[in-house]
This record gives structure tokens, C-alpha cells and sequence, in this order.
């Protein structure tokens, strides 16, 4: 209500457009792919398996009340009160992974032997915000 | 590490990099846990080559020993069983693996100044070296691994094994002395199979438990072609000694950065999943809960 007192009554230059970014958000968080190939790195000299590699990442904007779509804690929406109604220095919510899956490797040790491993954590397969 | 660049690298990496003695300098906010810090040898080598050696690998790579063209193939073969085209693990697994070294023998000779006939049991000495396995890794699984050629003009093969490791005596380098062996026959088919593995778990067991470096064994493995049967004739036999095994460790990684299987199952059951994010190349959603998803997608759109 301060807010609507103290801003210039100017009224948006298109309703609908400004409707439609509450109906349609953008840029809301997500997961991206992303795939890198280890010759890129010159990495394939020494990782034999796999020759590609798909990370993925989180990016997006976290909306206000992430509430249960995102899985997210209580405490993330009490992060967005707090920086939005007191302190603006106490960052926004992230849009980060949540859940990763394993990744299987092949290299060639130094010594010359060979080994299988798997990771954990390799890959992003689900966001959140927090 | 003794890079040139250790301080830049530690400055743009320094929750990776940070060496033991600078730790201290750093702002308590990036200093890692201890555990942690203990852990960093540890790191995938993926995560390494952002550290100070990767850094210098980038630039001028160490040259890599080149492993043994058929263990590299056996190697190829076991990660397309055990992993999808991604690199994920594949779920069906059942053993509890999630590491498989494979060592080739550094170095091989022939006891005896037999004349090598045919038939001939002789003696092919063995030395692995084992300092690439972690403490961390716990033996679950050991095996000779031998590769024959197929163009072996039989089906089937008998052999004989006689195994044992050498001990060396502290007084005498030159002279090891027999610690244990063991001595088994095997029948195989040999069809399209290329490999055959030789369980020695339990064989190798105690050394490996007590985190020995080097094994050094001898093998006497002599194979005649077709079912076992008595008075073989000796041009029925083939020299597999001629053939050095590879040494297979199949190990469980209990570092943090190893992926615990166990520990996603018992994961999975108190979490039932959860409809992946739409575009995931790996949302694994059923229909019912993708309707579900899209249902609670539209209701929360409608109510902003």
C-alpha cells in the first residue's frame, strides 16, 4: 500500500503483456543440458569412458512462494520475507540442484593400470530452490 | 605440489587446492573440514585436474603408462555392461562394487633352463603392483585374468593351475621363498569365449587386507585341448603360460566421492521419487505421475 502511494500512477504500456508474465513466468528455475566432451578438455587421454560428459546445471529465477513444486524447506520462503521485507543485503533464494545421479569412468592410472570407478554426484537431475 | 601458478590457483580454487600449511592463512570461510581435507588425495580426477597438479597437466601432461592392449579391451567391455551410454551405473547391478582395478604384470620371468616343450609345466613369475589401491577400497573380489586367442582349434580345454606367492626373505633379496599355494584343475568350453577368469580371492586375501604393495607369485598353468582324460597325449596341449594374466581387484570404495549403492536403495525406499522436472533427459516419470505434475503445474499457475 506505501508502495502504491509513493509510485507515479503510470499504467503498464500493454495489460496483457504485464498479465502474462504472472500467468507464463519466465526464466523460472529448471534444469538445462548441458554436455561437454572430455577431447574438449584434453581430458580423453587419460578418461576412456564415457567420451561425453552431460553434467546439466539449475538455472532460473525462484518465485516468491516455492512451496511444494519445488520441494523446498520452510526456511527458503522465509529467506525470501526477509530479504524482500528487511534486509535486502540477505540474498534471494538459488536455483540449484537437488538431486544427482552417479557417473561410471574408465581411466588409465599413471602407473598404467587401468580402472572402473563410480561416482557419486556426478550429475544433476532435479532442481530446487533454496 | 610445487606449481608456478600455486598461488593464482589457489586463489581462484582454494576450497580444492589449499595445501596443508597454507591452510591456516586462509579465511576461516574457505578452510574445508577436516575430513574433508584428509579426503583430498582421494579426489575423482575429474575435480583433481582443477587443483594445482591438474592445472599443470592441462599444460604439459605427464606421459601416462600405456596399458596392455587387450586388458584395456576387457576394460572396455566391462564398463559397457556396467554403465549406460551416459556413464550412469547401470541399476540392475546387483554385487556391491563400485570400483574394478586391473593391473598388468610389471615384470615376468622364466624359472628354469628347461627346454620349453609342450606339456611342460614350467613357472611364470609374477609382480603386481598395487599402489594405486586406496586404503579406502575394501577387497571384495580378485582374479587372474587370461585372455586366449581364438583361434584355438578346440571347444573345450582342461587345465592345470599351480599358484603360489613368494615371500622375500629380508636376509636373502634374491632367493623369495614360497609363503602359500594352491593347486586346481578347471574345465572349460571355449566357444566365443576370449577370457577366462580364475578366482583367488581367498588366496589373495590376506595380503591384499594388510594393504601389501607389491605381490609377487608364481604360475604354473598348463592346458590341454578337450575333455580331461587319462594318458592325454602332449600335442594336445597348449602353452598358457606363454600368455601373462592381468590381475582384476573388484573393490568397494568407502570414500565420500565413491558412489554407495546401498545408500541410494535405502535412500529410495524412504523417498519415494518425485516427478523429475520436464526436458530431463533422465526423468524416469510414469504417466499417472506426469498427469499429476502437469495437473499441480496448471492449479498453481491459475492461482498466481
Amino acid at each position: 500500500d506505501e508502495n502504491l502511494k509513493e509510485a507515479p500512477a503510470t499504467p503498464p504500456y500493454n495489460l496483457s503483456e504485464y498479465f502474462k508474465q504472472f500467468l507464463f513466468p519466465q526464466n523460472e528455475c529448471e534444469l538445462h543440458s548441458f554436455r561437454l566432451s572430455f577431447s574438449q578438455l584434453k581430458w580423453d587421454k587419460w578418461i576412456i569412458a564415457p567420451h561425453r560428459y552431460s553434467p546439466q546445471y539449475c538455472k532460473g529465477d525462484c518465485p516468491r512462494v516455492v512451496g511444494h513444486r519445488y520441494g523446498s524447506p520452510v526456511h527458503t520462503m522465509v529467506q525470501n520475507i526477509i530479504y524482500e521485507k528487511l534486509d535486502s543485503s540477505v540474498p534471494k533464494p538459488s536455483c540449484v540442484p537437488a538431486e544427482y545421479s552417479p557417473l561410471s569412468v574408465l581411466t588409465i592410472e599413471p602407473d598404467g593400470s587401468i580402472v572402473y570407478k563410480e561416482y557419486e554426484d556426478m550429475i544433476a537431475t532435479k532442481c530446487t530452490c533454496r | 605440489p610445487h606449481s608456478r601458478d600455486r598461488a593464482v590457483s589457489n586463489k581462484i580454487s582454494g576450497l580444492l587446492v589449499a595445501p596443508e600449511d597454507a591452510i591456516s592463512e586462509l579465511n576461516p570461510l574457505l578452510r574445508l573440514p577436516k575430513g574433508v581435507r584428509r579426503g583430498y588425495a582421494l579426489l575423482p580426477p575429474l575435480l583433481k585436474v582443477l587443483s594445482d597438479q591438474g592445472r599443470q597437466n592441462w599444460e604439459s601432461e605427464a606421459p601416462r603408462l600405456q596399458p596392455d592392449s587387450r586388458a584395456l579391451r576387457y576394460m572396455k567391455r566391462l564398463y559397457k555392461m556396467s554403465a549406460t551410454k551416459e556413464g550412469i551405473p547401470k541399476a540392475h547391478k546387483s554385487h556391491l562394487y563400485n570400483t574394478v582395478r586391473l593391473f598388468t604384470p610389471c615384470s615376468e620371468c622364466k624359472h628354469g633352463h628347461r627346454d620349453l616343450m609342450k606339456g611342460d609345466l614350467h613357472s611364470v613369475d609374477l609382480l603386481f603392483n598395487l599402489d594405486r589401491v586406496t586404503a579406502l577400497e575394501h577387497l571384495l573380489k580378485s582374479v587372474l585374468l587370461y585372455s586366449f586367442d581364438v583361434s584355438v582349434p578346440t571347444s573345450s580345454l582342461t587345465c592345470m593351475c599351480h599358484l603360489s606367492v613368494k615371500e622375500h626373505d629380508l636376509s636373502s633379496q634374491v632367493c623369495p621363498s614360497i609363503s602359500h599355494s594352491v593347486a586346481f584343475s578347471l574345465h572349460f568350453e571355449v566357444r566365443k569365449r576370449k577370457w577366462v577368469e580364475i578366482d583367488v580371492t581367498s588366496f589373495l586375501q590376506p595380503l591384499i587386507a594388510t594393504h601389501r604393495r607389491n605381490i609377487h607369485m608364481a604360475v604354473n598353468f598348463t592346458c590341454l585341448m578337450g575333455d580331461p582324460q587319462p594318458n592325454t597325449k602332449r600335442d594336445n596341449s597348449i602353452d598358457m603360460a606363454l600368455v601373462p594374466p592381468s590381475l582384476l581387484l573388484y573393490l568397494n570404495d568407502t570414500s565420500e566421492q565413491a558412489y554407495h549403492r546401498w545408500n541410494s536403495l535405502r535412500h529410495r525406499r524412504k523417498n519415494p521419487v518425485r516427478p523429475r522436472l520436464r526436458n530431463s533427459p533422465f526423468a524416469d516419470t510414469t504417466d499417472d505421475e506426469a498427469r499429476a505434475n502437469t495437473r499441480s503445474k496448471r492449479a498453481s499457475r491459475r492461482r498466481r
